[in-house]
């Protein structure tokens, strides 16, 4: 299955 | 005390139409730097980064950081209101719960104002980290423009691959499939009609068309976009304003599970 990550995965929590 | 007044008054409303169809309400925050806003779309997946650099103004005043939530379609209603050569200038008090746009024509025989109302708008401010990029590919707006909704007709989401021989853009879908390459082309008449590829590695993600879709609603300001690419990181497509700044959009990439 295709999903995305939110911008908030990315930026705030990586 | 704020008071803004910007020559090229389309300038304006060329940005909020890169905007609203991406964000509904937003905060705009107005600082000695300049004029700014970052606001994501409903979804999260999305992030546009707008600066416009108080250098940028004829008259750049703001005597303390403020910032003003406004629902960018009813400000779009307002600036549709001022001529392509008027001036705009955006003022506002400190401690008001409004904002004035003032529009003046070019040989100032007419001068409008209006007033539109702000709103408390909570938004969360996303701090992001200046990245090495594996593959950064610059090439005409109208271009990249032009390949999204192509291959929008086709599929829903986009593979872009850049490799040492190009970038290539492809989809699938019920009807068939679609894949467009664009080589590195230095040798052109013109800069801005150049293509070209800084490559550290290949890179490969898929996005949805959709959002890459609303992002070109920003060509009408920059005649060339940089669309940095790198694995497991939001691409980045930005629109430099110039003079001024840029507008800048975020897109998480869809991930294979």
């Amino acid at each position: 299955e295709v999903f995305q990550n939110t911008l908030v995965d990315y930026f705030n929590n990586k | 005390m704020l008071e803004l007044r910007l020559v090229q008054g389309s300038l304006l409303k060329k940005v909020l139409d890169a905007m609203r169809e991406l964000v509904n309400d937003a905060n705009f925050d107005c600082s000695a730097t300049g004029f700014s806003l970052q606001a994501m779309d409903s979804s999260h997946v999305a992030l546009v980064a707008l600066l416009l650099r108080s250098e940028g103004f004829e008259h750049y005043r703001c005597d303390r950081n403020l910032s003003m939530g406004m629902n960018l379609n009813n400000m779009s209603k307002m600036l549709r209101c001022a001529g392509n050569d008027d001036i705009i200038t955006i003022k506002a008090d400190d401690g008001t719960d409004s904002v004035t746009f003032m529009f003046e024509s070019p040989n100032q025989d007419k001068i409008a104002d209006f007033e539109m109302k702000l709103m408390d708008i909570d938004s969360e401010h996303l701090g992001i980290p200046d990245a090495e990029y594996q593959a950064i590919v610059r090439m005409p707006s109208s271009e990249f423009a032009r390949i999204c909704k192509d291959l929008s007709s086709i599929g829903d989401t986009v593979v872009i691959s850049v490799t040492k021989e190009g970038v290539k853009f492809s989809t699938a879908g019920d009807i068939g499939t679609a894949n467009i390459v664009c080589r590195q082309n230095k040798t052109v008449d013109k800069p801005e009609e150049a293509t070209i590829i800084e490559m550290q590695e290949p890179v490969s993600l898929t996005f949805a068309l959709r959002y890459l879709n609303s992002f070109t609603k920003a060509t009408p300001l920059s005649d060339t976009v940089t669309i940095s690419l790198s694995s497991e990181l939001p691409v980045v497509v930005e629109y430099k304003i110039a003079e001024m700044g840029y507008i800048r959009y975020y897109l998480a990439p869809k991930i294979e599970e």
